[in-house]
Formats: C-alpha cells, structure tokens, sequence
C-alpha cells in the first residue's frame, strides 16, 4: 500500500509540473503571435518607404531598407519554428498528463 | 432660337465642366483618405516604440517619439478640414448639374 501511496503522491507532483510548464508555452505562444504580427507590418511600412522611414523620418537609403526587410523576414521564420517546436513539446506534455490522470483514478 | 441655341452650348459645356471637377473631388478624397490612414499606422507604431523606432530601426528619443505624434495629429486634422472643403464644393456642383440637365431639357 505504501509503494502506491508513493506512486500517488509522484503523480500529483508530476501533475502540477506538467500544467505549469503547459501554461508557460501558452504565454510563449502568445508573445511570438505578436512579434510575428509587429514584423510584418514593419514589412509592408518598408515595402511602402521611399528614400525615408514612413513612421519616423528617418533617412533610409535603398539598401537599408531592403536589408531591413531581409532581416524582418528571416525573424518571422525563426518564430515559425519555435511555434512548431513550443506545440510539439505541448503535445508531448497533455499526452503525459492523461496517463498521470490514470494513475490519479487510482485514489 | 439663336439665343436657345447659344444658352444650350453653354450649358453642354458646363456640364463637362462640372462632371470633371467632381471626378478630380473623388481622386483627392481617396488620396486623403489614404494619407489620413498612413498617418494613424505610423502613430500606432509611434505608441509602442521604445528608444528606436519600430519599422527601420534608427534611434528615436522620447522627444522625438512625441514631435512625431503631434504632428503626424496635426496632419490628421488638416486632412479632415480639406474632406469637409471638397465634399461641400462636390454638393455645391450637384446642385447646379441638376440646374443645367433642366435647360439642356429644352433641347
Ligand atoms: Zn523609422
């Protein structure tokens, strides 16, 4: 009885790790939605610039402007990637927690 | 009948007249339209910055942030002034088409 007791009490821990870790991806999520959001419309100010920047003025040379682009770009990309990671480990996380549950039913 | 005749010229080419300031109404009051918005973009992006300037990068003080704001307000207002001008010269030019199309009855 003692080995269960032991067993129950892992799960619970287990439990309330998994739901912390699942409610941070949701805030990481979140952030990423927003500055894949901010990027693309800084894109399609530059898109739009000539010569200078559309929201402050300042000068902006041809290069500058599409390097900034280019670099805008490849960002959205990288948060595309850690979306897809952040879901998977997700996955992985609510998959473990219906077997804690199982456990938990025990009680 | 040689007074109708001439009344009825002009009045066909008043008529061109009109139809094509109405037309060039239309053009500025998309332009405006367009601006007022370009403007309200930038002033959003304005809100959020810290330090640097959300779409090109390039340092932006707290000084500058505000002058930006404010005039960029400016410019909204002075678009709305224009708007009111042109929509009240476009019904002051419906008004007399409707006189015009009456003598070019006559006809
Ligand atoms: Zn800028």
């Amino acid at each position: 009885l003692k080995k269960l007791k032991a067993e129950i009490e892992n799960a619970k821990q287990r439990k309330e790790e998994i739901l912390r870790e699942i409610e941070e991806i949701g805030e990481k999520k979140g952030e990423l939605k927003n500055a894949t959001s901010e990027k693309n419309k800084a894109i399609l100010e530059l898109r739009k610039a000539k010569g200078k920047c559309p929201v402050c003025g300042a000068e902006l040379t041809e290069e500058h402007r599409e390097d900034l682009i280019k670099k805008y770009t490849l960002e959205i990309e990288s948060y595309a990637k850690e979306m897809e990671q952040l879901m998977r480990r997700e996955k992985e996380l609510r998959a473990e927690l219906v077997n804690i549950e199982k456990i938990l039913k025990k009680e």
